[in-house]
């Protein structure tokens, strides 16, 4: 099987802007770069993880991406 | 299930809805039947009542709006944010919003308006998200062509609003757990190299590369296909994987369900009338010999001349002694057969006739 590709800048933002509309993350308009290795992240993901009961690895693998691809709900899965 | 914090909930049970406005998508009689049925779900199994107004200020204001529409939660397009409700309270409380931007339908097509309608009024009544995907109240939108309260959601509401008042409880569909040791098969096949464990109306799927058990609705493969099948079996050397109901069975492709289907086994295979279902079948890719296990006898089907080889059916114990005498599902992984009743599993070595291993029906599992 190929090596899961780099993720790709795309997919970056779509795991930012689900995490905050869906789990809370703060988002103070810092660079996503940064944001993206921040342990806020990481554990925002790891709860996305869990509730989807996905394999918690805290990393956007393609599992968690298509996860995050799927038509939903607005409201998010952790209240605010 | 999940109640939203704070457990916001309405203090009175009869409660008043109004659509506001109506999508193009659909005749405004589809959309009221839609949005009538699916508050008729949550009445069904709570002391709750809904009664339509076509004015003024109601609990539950229901919307058809797109994009930015001033509540702090815009739409985003179409697909990815359906739709969302605010929790019980004045005002905004209990409101439901439906992005314009999507098509709404009242079919199997992208996105059912009852089905999500359904959903949203869960969140209108103070439910949040739930974990089991069974659940009405999952974030995503699943749809498998009926639409009902599991009951994870029944559970739920009955939590905030406690029990309805029918003299007998109305009951969901349970979503199985991979991991529950009392958990058993309708039927089981492989398929392109993987296994398949089917129950209800779900599928569990284990492979090599990912650890976690993948559970979802057969919906999402076999649109067509029923729940609750008898039997199951891969033809591996036509790339065909069989699931049989009743008398009935069909076949398909990958993710395609192959045309003309469903079929009858009787001119298909070849069963006398007297049977009216299939418990468990298995075929053998090196010699085409396919087995089909009703009650405590079984069959030998020839796939390669396509006809039941002579003198069967023959008893079970005749060939496969000690598996009992009715099995649930089976399949054939490494030249041993997985024999399945209830929550026994029988590893069974066809060439010596002998049971090698008994195990838990969820042993593949990694629980």
């Amino acid at each position: 099987f190929p090596a899961s590709p780099e993720i790709r800048e795309q997919d970056v933002e779509t795991v930012q802007k689900y995490l905050e509309n869906y789990y809370d993350l703060k988002s103070d308009g810092k660079q996503i770069e940064k944001q993206r290795n921040s342990g806020l992240v990481v554990e925002k993901l790891k709860q996305m993880q869990e509730f989807f009961g996905l394999k918690v690895t805290g990393k956007p693998d393609a599992e968690t991406l298509k996860m995050m691809k799927q038509p939903r709900c607005g409201v998010p899965d952790l209240a605010r | 299930f999940a109640l939203t914090p704070g457990n916001p909930r309405w203090e009175r049970t009869h409660l008043t809805y109004r659509i506001e406005n109506y999508t193009p998508d659909l005749p405004r009689a589809d959309v009221d039947s839609a949005i009538r049925k699916a508050f008729e779900l949550w009445s069904d199994v709570s002391p709750l009542t809904f009664t339509k107004v076509f004015d003024g200020q109601a609990d539950i204001m229901i919307s058809f709006v797109r994009g930015d529409h001033r509540d702090n939660s815009p739409f985003d397009g179409p697909g990815g944010n359906l739709a969302h409700a605010f929790q019980p309270g004045p005002g905004i409380g209990g409101d439901a919003h439906f992005d314009e931007d999507e098509r709404w339908t009242n079919n199997f097509r992208d996105y059912n308006l009852y089905r999500v309608a359904a959903h949203e009024l869960g969140h209108s009544l103070g439910l949040s998200h739930s974990t089991d995907i069974g659940a009405l109240m999952y974030p995503n939108y699943i749809f498998n062509g009926d639409v009902e309260l599991a009951q994870d959601d029944i559970d739920g509401i009955q939590a905030i609003y406690g029990p309805s008042q029918n003299p007998t409880q109305p009951t969901g569909p349970q979503t199985p757990q991979a991991c529950d040791s009392k958990l058993t098969f309708d039927a089981i096949t492989t398929i392109r190299g993987e296994m398949m464990f089917l129950k209800d109306r779900f599928y569990m799927r284990t492979n090599s590369f990912y650890p976690e058990v993948e559970l979802n609705f057969i919906s999402v493969f076999w649109p067509t296909l029923p729940n609750k099948l008898d039997a199951a079996y891969e033809v591996s050397d036509r790339d065909e994987v069989r699931f049989f109901k009743g008398n009935k069975y069909w076949a398909v492709q990958g993710q395609d369900v192959l045309r003309g289907y469903p079929k009858d086994i009787y001119s298909s295979f070849g069963f006398p009338r007297t049977v009216n279902h299939i418990d468990a079948a298995v075929s053998e890719e090196d010699t085409g010999k396919t087995y089909f296990f009703v009650a405590n006898k079984y069959w030998r089907y020839d796939e390669r001349k396509r006809s039941m080889d002579a003198g069967y059916p023959k008893m079970i114990a005749h060939e496969f002694p000690g598996i009992g005498d009715k099995i649930d599902a089976v399949f054939k992984k490494d030249g041993f057969f997985y024999f399945f009743h209830g929550t026994r599993q029988y590893k069974f070595d066809p060439r010596t006739k002998r049971i090698l291993t008994l195990l838990k029906a969820n042993s593949w599992f990694n629980c």
